[in-house]
Order: structure tokens, then sequence, then C-alpha cells
């Protein structure tokens, strides 16, 4: 392996990261998936964490532009120069820029941007190219192998060389989610994500992931991504309180609404709308319902389920119209009794979390068909 | 030469010129591109087959010519 002249690397152990704009040749989603994928594969082997930023200014800004760009490298038309990323620093230091004439592909045709992305992303954190022809950092493109490993022991040696090994010790590579946050330490204990005992204050879906809530902290996960992203609240909501009761996304209309006692937030990507918090009492509540337990938008519906205690009421969108009485929740969702600490929906079942438990709910059976550990999604 | 090869020839001087002049910090200082053992260019070609773990022949041989026509990251390879 080799790194810039200098050893320019990140001083912090947190970067952020946006996509500037994104190539017609995939969908959004893909290419969200394809850079959250490629940014983990350096954060499973060192302590980096990557955390996406919507908007305004980020330590690694993501590009896709054909011929000169801006910069002074420019491209050079289908074929060649496929990318390029700047070593770690400011302004352009950390950026990557993807050539818009090649065909960027999820498969192993055309150009795969998962595995370019990973490679760029080497350079964004400092390492410059390999001669190993079997390492990431090779500069020469190879057709991309799905099944095989994509770090080969060259480009951890150099990786770890600037930044030191996962903080996970048994280093097999899987991600530890847990970020030492300087600002907290008199915390006593950040939340583990393999805990038996792991319980969640809420849990929604969120453009394409499945956002976890505990105390100060989210998980964020992508379903086709083994591992999970771990972050405080804060870096995404500062105004957010933490600790908080509920949240449920609505696609359609690209927002989450987060409840904490008897207000709510409405959040489109990590802005908070204007006007918020609001009182629970303006979604149609009764006022002697000062908390919700949890919710979520069954978006082929259109309603919107809210869990108090052992109760739901239900909000049609159509009719725009509150349940009159809130209907026990057993009845409905068969299997399940009690109070619920968090729900969210993942295509066409509802898994619904009670302490340390979890139970997959099919909609269309309409009865609970697994029972699942609560840190069931995460590698552990 | 037969004029075909002649201005193959020419086409792949001028890949290779582009490719150490990209990835090589080549940076061709007006002499003619011709091939003289000490030259330059012929440097930088040595330089470029070394890192590839190809025959330092400092030629434009068949394999270094099938090397620079593959797709690649654009940084270079070469601190600069």
């Amino acid at each position: 392996f080799s790194t810039f002249a200098g050893e320019p690397k990140w001083t912090k152990q947190v970067l952020t990261y946006r996509l500037v704009n994104y190539t017609p040749d995939l969908r959004p989603a893909d290419v969200n998936a394809a850079i959250e994928k490629a940014l983990s594969v350096w954060s499973s082997v060192t302590p980096l964490r990557f955390i996406k930023k919507d908007r305004g200014d980020a330590d690694i800004l993501i590009s896709f532009a054909a011929r000169g760009h801006n910069d002074f490298i420019p491209f050079d038309g289908p074929g060649g120069s496929l990318a390029h990323a700047y070593a770690p620093g400011k302004d352009f230091g950390g950026d990557a820029h993807f050539d818009e004439d090649e065909t960027w592909t999820k498969s192993t045709e055309g150009t795969n941007l998962f595995y370019v992305a990973a490679h760029e992303f080497g350079h964004s954190l400092g390492l410059s190219h390999s001669k190993d022809p079997n390492a990431l950092m090779y500069p020469v493109y190879r057709k991309y192998d799905p099944s095989g490993l994509l770090l080969h022991q060259d480009d951890i040696a150099g990786i770890q060389y600037l930044y030191g090994p996962s903080p996970n010790t048994n280093n097999d590579q899987r991600e530890s989610t847990e970020i030492k946050d300087p600002t907290d330490s008199k915390n006593p204990a950040l939340p583990n994500s393999c805990s038996p005992n792991l319980t969640f204050d809420a849990v929604t879906s969120f453009r394409g992931e499945i956002m976890f809530f505990k105390d100060k902290h989210i998980w964020r996960k992508h379903p086709a991504v083994r591992t999970a992203d771990f972050e405080l609240i804060s870096s995404f909501w500062p105004q957010l309180p933490p600790g908080v009761d509920a949240a449920y996304e609505i696609p359609e209309k690209d927002e989450m609404v987060i409840f904490k006692g008897n207000e709510f937030w409405v959040v489109r990507g990590d802005t908070i709308l204007s006007g918020y918090p609001q009182k629970l009492y303006t979604l149609g509540f009764l006022k002697d319902v000062t908390k919700i337990d949890a919710a979520f938008h069954n978006r082929n519906e259109g309603k919107t389920y809210y869990f108090i205690a052992d109760k739901f009421w239900s909000y049609d969108k159509r009719s725009q119209s509150m349940d009159r009485k809130p209907l026990l929740i057993r009845d409905a969702f068969p299997g399940i009794n009690g109070k619920i600490d968090a729900v969210f929906q993942h295509e066409n079942f509802l898994y619904f979390f009670s302490g340390r438990k979890q139970f997959e709910f099919d909609l269309d059976k309409k009865r609970v068909t697994r029972f699942l550990k609560t840190n069931f999604w995460f590698p552990c | 030469f037969p004029a075909g090869t002649r201005q193959t020839k020419e086409e792949g001087m001028q890949l290779i010129q582009k490719y150490l002049e990209n990835y090589y910090g080549f940076k061709k200082d007006g002499e003619l591109l011709v091939w003289k053992s000490n030259n330059a260019m012929t440097q930088k070609l040595k330089e470029m087959q070394e890192f590839f773990g190809l025959e330092v022949t400092g030629k434009l041989d068949s394999a270094t010519l099938d090397l620079v026509q593959k797709r690649r990251c654009g940084l270079p390879d070469v601190a600069g």
C-alpha cells in the first residue's frame, strides 16, 4: 500500500459525507446504498464512522460530472479514467468525483459504482495506489466480483496504518456500532446493539433505511448492508430531545414524525420543518392523551396507527378523520398483547417491539409469523 | 514501415504519452517524441512498468500497450 506525500489523514473519527448530485444511470436509493456500503467497507476495519448529510458542507463531497468539472483533472469520456478523489484535507480534500460518461451499475456489467466508490474513498481517507494487483487500491479496474472479499490484507494494513483497527477487539471485521462520544464522557455506558437486553424507544423506516432510536443515539441500518451506523440523534436534529417515544415515516411526503411527551416534530432529511413542535391534540387526540408509545404509517392503507398502552387509534388520511375511540391492539393485531415500545413496517410485515421481544406480524395473514430478538437486525 | 503499422505506432505513442502525463507526472519538454534510452519518457515508462510488475523494457511492448487501455482510477500512481 502507499499513502500520499506527507501522510495526510483525518484527525477525527466521525466524518460527514454528502451526495452533491446523482447519476441518472441508477435510482437514487441505489446510489445511496452503494455509497453507504462503500464507506462501511472502511468503517468496518477502523474506528471511522460516516454520517450522511443532506445539505451544507461535509468532509467528503461526492459528485458525478463529465469532462471538465471545476478541478484541475478533467475526465476523458467513456473508459480511461473512471473517477478520482482527493486526499484528506479542507475544501477539495476528501472529495470524490465520478465520471458521468461511464455507465454506472450495481452489477458486474458496466462500471460497478460500489466497487469504484470503495476504491475512491480509500483515497478520501489517505491511501494512494497499491502495487498489489489483488488490492482494492490497485489503480486498474477489474470486473467486480460480488462474491469476493473486497478489502485485501494490503488495504487493511494501509488503512490501519493511518487510523488503527476497529474498536471491535475480536477484529472479525464486524462493524462495532459504538461511537465514543467525546462530549459525553459522563455517560456511563453506550447502548450495545448486541446486548440480549436491548430495548428501543422508537423504530421507523427512513428513506430506505431503518432507524432505531435509543436514549441519545440512533442506529441506522440499510436492509442491504450488513453493518449499522451508530450516531447521536443531535448530529441530525440538534433540537430534538433524547429518549423519544415514537416515530413514523410518511414516505410519500418524504417526512418523518417524531414524538416525545405530548409534543411532536416533523422532519425532512436532517431538517426539522418550521412550526414544530406541536401538541398531540392537534392530531385529533383527546386532550387527556399525554403521550404515545409507538406509531406507524401504512402507506398502502393511507392510515396511521398510534399505540397507547394496550389500545390504538388510527387516522385515515382519505377521510381525514381520527377514530372516535381507541380499539384494543389484540383485536386488530392478534398475538400482540399489552403495551408496545415501538413498531415499524418493512415490506408487508410489521415489527412490534415489546421489552426484549420482537414480533413479526404478517399484514396479509393478520397474525404473528415470527418471534425475534430485538437485535435481529444487527450483525451480532 | 507500411503506413498502417506506422500509424498504429504513433497512436500507441500518443496513448502512452497521455498515460504517463496523467499518472506518472511526465512532462513533454518540447523534445521530439523519439525513443532514446535515457530520455524522460523512457524513464517514466520504466517507472510505470515497474509499478505494474511488467517487464521493465522502457519500450512500448504489447503488454504495456494493453495495460494503458484499461479503465482505471484517475489519480496518479506516483506522489505529486
